[in-house]
């Protein structure tokens, strides 16, 4: 579902350039749970913005079912961001003016659903994270683990076909952990791919394959014996 | 060095009434190492940013240093927040059309610490986190971790008496963690006060005592029996 050949990032600041993304060539498969590990600065948030078609590469190519993602037009790239990819960000992302409920209701405004279906949607998924009674909060007026779980609700709203969250659990303690661990086996149960950033080894354990990136390159890339 | 009293702490929402801290009150000792955790939502920024006198309670009476804070001049309660208090937020608060250097070197602008001084101490204390090599970044143009280590070394620059880490370690792989938990243990050793927020019971370890909130109110608090 996700090819990467010889994907490169690089910035440029000043006279500096700086190579977030060195080469990285992956095949994910439809229905995978991948965990992407390694160094702070290794290039996993980089790679999943290139994944999640939020940024463009330097170089390389990106096919995405079937379609190689530099040929797309914008609009089309933008539904597939809108109905395919969920995508948690690592600094959450919320819109500060809106109320957790609006937030997490936004991505159905983009592809017209109705707006009593659209609270109705956004109402069940805060309720599946445990926010049930925090929905008319703003994000300043919610706890650091209550914004990354508004931020992962939102990313599921849409029922998306592939699920890139990047540290999904950071700010959570144990047992809420356990809790979005759970969603994320049952969106993988039901047939969708999941691909997950985190340094946390215990959050590694549920996917079935470990990539592991150092310095913009694939360091390792194995599948989990234990699942 | 610090104790608090019975204190509270409600958000008012229209008709509704959020009490984050219902009543807290505990006694921190000089040179004491203090883990604080809790589930989601506990409590535990809040009780942190009221620590860091960044907020005022809605009850209850906090004393620092023998000193009520309640009765203090907005100008001392200034003076202590640069001078005696390191504050490392759960979300950064890093400036964002500063460099790394500049957000470091700030607290040493309010102390009329010359430019020199303040650049190099700042150089200094970045590349005690790791980040020598990222010093004129923007926040936009860093990692996750390593936007929390520049918050970190933010903290440290004015040596304070006083460490509040809010998850310091939230974005850090398991080798960056190591690392920064060594740099508190060494602030511990010289003397200061440590209190940091996690929920990560392998972070917790390092601390002489675990105080645990639920609901805004202390759940237990106890000696660690392996340090
Ligand atoms: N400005 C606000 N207005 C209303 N409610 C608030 C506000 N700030 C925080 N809260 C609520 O107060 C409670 C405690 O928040 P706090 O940030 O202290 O939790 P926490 O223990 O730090 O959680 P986490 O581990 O998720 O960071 C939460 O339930 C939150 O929704
Ligand atoms: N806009 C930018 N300009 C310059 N350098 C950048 C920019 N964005 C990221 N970088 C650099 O690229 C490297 C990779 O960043 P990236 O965010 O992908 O790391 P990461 O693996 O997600 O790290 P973390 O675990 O800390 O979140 C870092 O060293 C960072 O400093
Ligand atoms: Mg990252
Ligand atoms: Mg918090």
């Amino acid at each position: 579902i996700i090819t990467v050949n010889d994907l490169r990032k690089t910035y440029t600041m000043g006279l500096n350039q700086v190579h977030a993304l060195k080469s990285v060539s992956v095949a994910v498969e439809k229905n995978e749970y991948v965990a992407l590990m390694g160094p702070s600065g290794s290039g996993k948030s980089t790679l999943m913005n290139l994944l999640g078609c939020l940024d463009t590469p330097t170089a390389g190519e990106y096919i995405l079912n079937g379609i190689n993602v530099s040929t797309m037009e914008d609009s089309e790239l933008a539904e597939v961001r809108n109905k395919e990819i969920g995508f948690v960000f690592q600094t959450f992302n919320l819109l500060p003016r809106l109320s957790a409920l609006e937030n997490v209701a936004l991505p159905l405004v983009y592809n017209g659903t109705s707006k009593s279906k659209r609270l109705a949607r956004a109402q069940e998924v805060l309720e599946m994270v445990g926010l049930g009674d925090r929905t008319d909060h703003k994000p300043n007026e919610l706890s650091g683990g209550q914004r990354q779980r508004v931020a992962i609700a939102r990313a599921l709203v849409n029922d998306p076909a592939i699920i890139l969250a990047d540290e999904p659990t950071g700010n959570l303690d144990t047992k809420t952990s356990i809790e979005i661990m759970g969603i994320f086996e049952e969106i993988h149960k039901a047939g969708n791919t999941v691909i997950l950033v985190t340094h946390e080894p215990d959050i590694a354990e549920h996917a079935h394959r470990v990539i592991r990136l150092r310095d913009g390159l694939v360091e390792s890339d194995e599948r989990n014996e234990n699942v």
